[in-house]
């Protein structure tokens, strides 16, 4: 179930409107946007997730969205989240390779332990 | 129990119940302390919680959780990694010894940490960036790794707890285990003394063994106390 994944895509494809208020955002077809590639995120995991409470949450609060704002159903979706291409963008989920290729040096660790009576 | 920083403060801790190690964009540690035994204040960690929050399109959220006699080598809904890019894991869990040591590595957060049951209690070593430590928001203000132990729960650990062991006897034994009269050694004194378990020496044995391995070198493991410096025994 990934139903995680599409409220992280909404929440990045969203924190940049929030400032304007909930008033200014009804009229914004880039919230409605984003609240429909939301609902498509949704489907794509609805068998997988058919049992989890969040992903049944998540599809009753886009309904009740999508009415409070009046997002017309059928419309642009919201720009994909950014997929990495090529070497050392491939490597962002890779911490120490990508810092090394951005910074050129390898990362500052910190240790920290927690033990005994 | 004790505690080492980030920054290289060492503190001996009486909390009980619930409270954040690291709480930051991307990770939250918990653990829960408890007495070690009836009529004590001295108090063991009981149980600890990870959550890996859900990052980009790295991994979704895991939540980890051992407890006493307890140390899974998984996740809490019974996976052993999440996320696979380029080939590899990014977010994986192992054990040496099943049931009692798990090492969780994360490489999207460049992170490694280490949960031990040493004797009745669980111990835990996190080697972490300096980037994502500092990634939280001012209100985290409680985070033991980060800023310490509070000034009201700290033990002074050079003056261990008298019985029910001898501390003679203690020294002893800690100095046959530990090379260097460290702040390791001094935990060890200070467990054996309050608990009288001989197997209560093993957490301060294995936090050094993390301490050596994750601070990459000989220099700045060995945490030396104000009070007292030089070989053990």
């Amino acid at each position: 179930c990934r139903i995680l994944r599409c409220n992280s895509e909404f929440v990045a494809a969203t924190v940049h409107l929030s400032g304007g208020g909930g008033a200014a955002l009804s009229s914004d077809s880039a919230y409605c946007g984003a609240l429909r590639s939301y609902s498509l995120c949704t489907k794509r995991t609805a068998r997988p997730c058919r049992g989890d409470l969040a992903y049944h949450s998540a599809v009753q609060g886009i309904e009740d969205l999508l009415i409070q704002h009046r997002c017309p159903r059928a419309g642009p979706t919201a720009r994909p989240w950014p997929r990495p291409q090529g070497a050392v963008l491939g490597d962002a989920c890779l911490y120490e390779r990508s810092f090394v290729s951005r910074e050129g040096r390898a990362p500052e660790y910190r240790h920290c332990s927690v033990f005994g009576d | 129990p004790h505690i080492r920083t980030f920054g290289d403060d060492f503190h001996t801790c009486a909390v009980q119940g619930a409270w954040p190690l690291i709480d930051n964009d991307y990770l939250y540690v918990q653990v829960t302390g408890a007495p070690a035994s009836q009529g004590t204040h001295h108090t063991v960690v009981t149980k600890i919680t990870i959550i890996f929050k859900s990052w980009r399109q790295c991994t979704d959220q895991q939540l980890y959780q051992a407890e006493l006699d307890d140390v899974p080598a998984a996740f809490a809904d019974g996976s052993q990694w999440s996320g696979e890019r380029r080939g590899r894991r990014v977010l994986t869990v192992r054990t040496d010894s099943p049931g009692r040591h798990a090492e969780i590595r994360a490489a999207y957060i460049g992170t490694l940490l280490v949960v031990r049951q040493s004797g009745r209690s669980l111990g835990l070593s996190v080697r972490s960036p300096r980037g994502v430590l500092e990634a939280f928001h001012p209100d985290h203000d409680l985070q033991l790794c980060v800023w310490g132990c509070p000034a009201s729960y700290r033990v002074d650990a050079l003056r261990p707890p008298p019985l029910p062991h001898a501390a003679g006897a203690a020294e002893a034994h800690c100095a046959a285990l530990l090379p260097t009269r460290d702040v390791y050694y001094h935990a060890c004194v200070f467990d054996l003394t309050a608990s009288g378990d001989l197997n209560s020496s093993g957490a301060a044995v294995g936090a050094l063994q993390d301490a050596r391995s994750m601070t990459g070198s000989g220099q700045g493991v060995h945490l030396l106390p104000a009070a007292a410096a030089g070989p053990a025994g």
